[in-house]
């Protein structure tokens, strides 16, 4: 053994770069096994059996199995980081040509129109717009707020969940606030509507504009002393005249009065609440690579708060999403809640691997798609998002204010 | 990349309250009317 040892020589041969490449894949892949199955015991609650609460995690078929496997996030840094890397002047207008071809840009509505200014492909794909050939709606009530394909659009199903088009099913909750299935669709306690369910059956309280609880089927015009049920207000004068004469109320034109004693905006607030009830909506909206890629106000509304989400990037087109179920509720993604006329408004840009990158100009804090800050401080939270509140924007408003067409923001690439 | 937009509006029905004005898989420009009340 010792003259095999000592007299052997040690000859070195360069091994197939793909055989490295797959011990590296097999190396990574057997670590997010070890990692998932780690999480799924720390995950497994003895008060919850079924685990209803759980995070929800990818599923789907094989190609979803594979992709889960890849470390979509670093790709997409990576992606980020190459794209930033300055190109030679000389090759810029050939180079944004060649992409304007490839995924359909129309060049000719970019505010810059030279294209050797743009020091490289992300700053490209951030182009600026010419205001001239985005026109706003100024009559409807909601605009698109970006350049891209109508994938969903609807109105929010009992339960808070939203309708189920080639596969695209999820909670409500789940995509605005990280809960569980079983939340019910009230996750935004300012809204009307929603503090008449929050009461539970037969006791329903309300908050009128002026800011007193009243029980909205017994005195609504309490504070101001005159005694008017909801139901009297609004259904008729008749039976509200008997009621009258039980109770020497005002008779004749009872509408008028009402408006008169509790003033136009707590008659229009009721109006809704009886008359006009309110619904949920919802769009999504797609953003195909040579689409641009700024996002605007969609109406004049306030946001209030924004919840970051760092979660995975997985690609979100079509195709995955129609193979992916929740896939809005495992990407990173960053909800924007507030309010505009009719009552609750959100908007969530949805991050995807080439675009993991998403900026809002009025929130400079916000760093997504980043491995430091974000994910350690969602970890530690334990709540899966960071909150900010923009109250501080506008004491009187509550928030910060966007008017229809305003930009917001944007997806950066990487 | 998407954006999913979730609000509330009052309900559509006698030709009054929100209804949209687009269809699902149509191309849309940013600032095109979506939806009306």
């Amino acid at each position: 053994l010792r003259s095999a040892w000592n007299d052997t020589p040690i000859k070195w041969y360069p091994i197939p770069v793909g055989l490295g490449i797959a011990y590296l894949g097999f190396k990574h892949y057997s670590t997010v096994m070890e990692r998932e199955r780690q999480i799924a015991e720390q995950d497994y609650d003895p008060n919850d059996p079924n685990n209803k609460n759980r995070r929800v995690r990818p599923s789907g078929p094989w190609q979803v199995q594979i992709l889960s496997t890849l470390p979509l996030k670093a790709l997409s840094r990576v992606w980020g980081k190459f794209n930033e890397i300055p190109l030679p002047v000389i090759f810029r207008p050939f180079g944004f040509k060649l992409y304007a071809y490839i995924f359909g840009v129309n060049i000719s509505e970019a505010k810059n129109q030279d294209l050797k200014s743009y020091r490289n492909l992300a700053e490209f794909f951030y182009r600026e717009l010419d205001p001239a050939v985005r026109p706003i709606d100024s009559s409807s009530a909601v605009v698109s707020p970006s350049d891209g394909k109508v994938l969903m659009l609807g109105e929010v199903r009992e339960g808070g969940r939203v309708e189920n088009v080639k596969g695209m099913t999820y909670s409500l909750d789940a995509l605005l606030s990280g809960q569980g299935e079983e939340k019910s669709a009230s996750s935004n306690p300012a809204s009307p509507a929603v503090l008449f369910s929050q009461a539970g059956e037969g006791t329903t309280k309300a908050t009128a504009p002026g800011g007193q609880v009243v029980d909205s089927h017994e005195a609504f015009a309490k504070m101001n002393g005159i005694s008017y049920t909801v139901g009297e207000l609004f259904s008729g004068t008749e039976k509200t005249a008997q009621k009258a004469e039980d109770q020497s109320l005002p008779t004749g034109d009872i509408k008028q009065d009402v408006a008169a004693a509790v003033g136009p905006k707590a008659v229009n607030w009721f109006r809704n609440q009886v008359e006009g009830s309110k619904r949920l909506y919802f769009a999504v909206i797609y953003l195909a690579p040579g689409d641009y890629h700024r996002f605007h106000s969609p109406t004049e509304w306030v946001v209030e708060t924004r919840r970051h989400f760092a979660g995975e990037l997985f690609s979100v087109s079509p195709y995955l999403q129609a193979i992916m179920p929740s896939l809005f509720i495992l990407n990173e993604r960053v909800v924007l809640l507030g309010r505009w006329k009719h009552g609750f408004f959100s908007m969530t840009p949805v991050g995807a691997t080439n675009v993991g990158s998403i900026v809002l100009n009025f929130d400079r804090e916000l760093r997504t798609n980043s491995l430091t800050k974000d994910t350690k401080a969602d970890s530690l939270k334990g709540h899966g998002y960071a909150e900010a509140h923009y109250q501080l924007a506008s004491k009187l408003l509550g928030g910060h204010p966007l008017r229809r067409g305003e930009e917001m923001g944007g997806f950066r690439l990487g | 990349s998407t954006i999913v937009l979730v609000f509330e509006a009052p309900e559509g029905k006698d030709g009054k309250g929100f209804k949209w004005i687009v269809d699902k898989g149509k191309t849309v420009k940013m600032g095109e009317a979506m939806g009306v009340v």
